[in-house]
């Protein structure tokens, strides 16, 4: 066969990625914890 | 931009943990992110060994960290299906040893506008900025190239950027995410106090008169000379390609005027390697005659021979040809040493000569095989969108035969990106045959290199995929990775030749055009893709625990995270047992962890809090501030009956005391006087 797999599925940046993943953390790719920063 | 406070500094080695449901692929892309952290700083990474502060490293839903060292033991930074890019990798690590975006920087709306009416509605709060008693930009002017910053369409609600940059040029440079900038290294090496990398040893591009501390050998007949042209070729270097009027030289050694059998000699400066394993690269031009000869040498010194003991490693296969090729020289060298260039003139006439110039010294492996495309702007113009051009078959040393395929004008799908994927292909049939298959753990990556100079300054754009043996082809029962001459189709090449090509994993989005067309990706034209298969089987089982604790660091995901799709239960090769330890009888609870005292006696280290705490030979008790505040009132309160007690008991006994004596001795002296 001439099978050829795409392991990004077209995301060209961890930002889609996250995205796509439905995440929806600060700045995008940070954990951040509220508590821990006071 | 950096978040301010020491307290967030890891130690310049930092402790990592592998967790078991990482992809193996991701395992291998994590290891080769650390290899660019050791070459271009001074932070290192080593498996944890039971220090207090750790990153723990786990396939969450998506790629994200916290920012600096939170003190918190294990910290967890997630590299999620999807994630394992190495620039990724580096741009979570970056986080993680405290590195905000570039865009949040206190002086951001200097050099970018945001578009907030462009944002999606809610995610406003991801353009921020921090003020400058928060975060640090460490005296490093604003830079476009980082690859902390966004690109100009993130978190955009339409079709409109949501950044624009003040300079235009800069518009489409934003959101690289190939490799570190030298301003992010630059930042980097400030907040650690960086003064040398790791693995990197020596560069060379002979633009200075110094040649790098280079000298001409003690033995030889010949020198080899420092030029900017040659009349038999080369006609410039390779550095600047004769771009720059008065600069552009390299090394030559001329071979028309030389006896037959002469030789000159090129000494690096002493280099002091650490690792044993070195990968010397360099460019070479041969415009001489077939006879004539590069051989590379290393002189090793050490106490017994002061003077050096050469030692011969092998003659490079370069025959004339009218372009610099690039050429790769391992060397394990574990002693105080020089590199040696040598030059020999061989039986025939010559016009020309051997020539040298951007010489990399560097304790890395390098790379196995190299697909140089000639003309590669043109070959981005003209291939058909869609159209795959395929590398040369390579031959892995473990026997496997494969080749990369490139879509240099993008899909229908995806114009303006270069696409890239890897295939086995069928190879000779009795090897083929002797091997096993479907191919396990072969890493296979493609790198186009950026051919600067300076190999810490590369940004090189890399990818890599891993045979998974139990991967099954869509809507078949086919090993995906099984024998090509099962499961490819054959191909025929130009000249005839047949094979057959496996089924492809890569990506539609490896580079765009436009960032192909940055920096050196293309020099004289051409472009090199550098490739290699290596064998990753040992990162499949479980990392050790420091001292075998039975604390296994646990995988919890952010509450935001999406629950993770149980990952298919794979095969995995038997390890070798590990020696018994104290540890292995003992059980620490509460995320404890084993280690063994001076004594060699087994205790858990429990873990600790800001305001609470385990205790016990186990951790199996919980503390904490609040329970001694109780503990104290309730002791307080104890002591005060006590005393209350004793006090009246004491009263009523000397009452009964002396009303016994008073009444003995007939006195009528009132009760009260005496108890005064």
């Amino acid at each position: 066969s001439d099978t050829q797999v795409d392991v990004d599925d077209g995301k060209a940046d961890l930002f889609d990625v996250n995205e796509g993943a439905g995440l929806d953390l600060f700045e995008g790719d940070i954990l951040y914890d509220e508590r821990e920063q006071k | 931009n950096s978040i301010i406070g020491d307290q967030y500094k890891w130690p310049k080695t930092v402790p990592y943990y592998l967790q078991d449901d990482l992809d193996v692929n991701a395992k291998g892309v994590i290891l080769k992110a650390f290899e660019q952290y050791r070459l271009k700083s001074c932070i290192d990474f080593k498996p944890w060994s039971g220090e207090e502060n750790y990153i723990s490293v786990f396939k969450g839903s998506g790629c994200f960290s916290s920012v600096g060292n939170r003190r918190v033991g294990k910290q967890r930074l997630s590299i999620g299906s999807g994630c394992d890019r190495i620039a990724t990798i580096e741009h979570e690590f970056l986080h993680a040893l405290g590195f905000w975006h570039e865009q949040s920087r206190s002086d951001r709306d200097d050099y970018v506008t945001i578009m907030w009416d462009r944002i999606s509605e809610g995610r406003e709060h991801n353009f921020n900025k921090y003020n400058d008693s928060t975060s640090s930009s460490l005296n490093v002017p604003y830079d476009y190239t980082s690859m902390m910053h966004y690109s100009k369409n993130a978190f955009r609600n339409g079709t409109e950027p949501t950044i624009v940059t003040k300079i235009p040029a800069f518009a489409d440079v934003i959101g690289q995410r190939m490799e570190f900038s030298d301003s992010d290294l630059l930042k980097l090496n400030r907040m650690y106090g960086c003064a040398r990398s790791s693995t990197f040893l020596d560069t060379c591009d002979f633009e200075r008169e110094n040649i790098c501390g280079m000298i001409q050998g003690p033995e030889d007949q010949a020198d080899w000379e420092r030029v900017s042209t040659v009349t038999g070729g080369p006609t410039t270097d390779y550095t600047n390609l004769g771009r720059c009027t008065g600069h552009g030289y390299f090394m030559h050694f001329s071979t028309v005027s030389a006896t037959s059998g002469n030789k000159a000699l090129l000494e690096s400066r002493l280099l002091y390697p650490k690792r044993g394993y070195q990968c010397l690269q360099f460019f070479y031009y041969n415009s001489g005659h077939t006879s004539d000869q590069l051989s590379i040498w290393v002189r090793e010194y050490d106490e017994a021979n002061p003077n050096g003991t050469l030692r011969f490693i092998q003659t490079i296969d370069g025959p004339p040809q009218n372009l610099w090729q690039l050429h790769h020289v391992s060397l394990a060298v574990s002693k105080k040493f020089r590199v040696i260039f040598e030059g020999t003139k061989g039986s025939g006439s010559s016009a020309g000569g051997l020539s040298l110039d951007d010489i990399n010294v560097s304790e890395t492996m390098c790379p196995e095989h190299i697909w140089r495309v000639n003309n590669f702007l043109s070959v981005m113009e003209t291939t058909p969108q869609g159209t795959a051009i395929y590398s040369p078959r390579f031959h892995s040393k473990y026997g496997y035969t494969f080749q990369m395929g490139l879509y240099p004008n993008g899909t229908i799908d995806y114009p303006g990106e270069l696409g890239a994927f890897a295939h086995l292909t069928s190879g000779d049939n009795a090897v083929d045959a002797s091997l096993e298959w479907p191919s396990a753990w072969k890493q296979i990556t493609m790198m186009l290199m950026d051919q600067n100079t300076d190999i810490r300054k590369r940004m090189s754009n890399q990818r890599s995929i891993t045979t998974d043996p139990t991967q099954v082809i869509a809507g078949s029962t086919n090993f995906y990775w099984d024998n090509p001459r099962k499961v490819g189709m054959e191909v025929t090449e130009a000249d005839g030749t047949k094979y057959f090509r496996g089924p492809g994993l890569g990506t539609y989005v490896y580079l765009t055009q436009a960032r192909a067309r940055s920096r050196d990706f293309i020099k004289g034209g051409d472009a090199i893709f550098l490739l290699t298969m290596e064998d990753i089987s040992h990162l499949v089982p479980s990392q050790p625990l420091p001292s075998t604790t039975t604390a296994k660091p646990n995988t919890s995901q952010p509450t935001t995270a999406k629950p993770e799709t149980p990952k298919p239960e794979t095969p995995k090769p038997t390890t070798t047992s590990k020696p018994s330890s104290p540890c292995d009888k003992v059980t620490c609870e509460n995320d404890g962890v084993c280690v063994l005292d001076n004594g060699g006696v087994a205790v858990c280290r429990c873990k600790v809090g800001d305001d609470w705490w385990y205790t016990g030979d186990r951790c199996q008790f919980k503390g904490s501030t609040q329970d001694w505040i109780v503990t104290a009132v309730v002791a307080s309160v104890c002591v005060l009956a006590v005393m209350l007690i004793v006090t009246i008991t004491s009263v009523v006994c000397l009452k009964k005391k002396y009303k016994k004596r008073m009444q003995a001795a007939g006195d009528d002296i009132p009760y009260q006087h005496a108890a005064v």
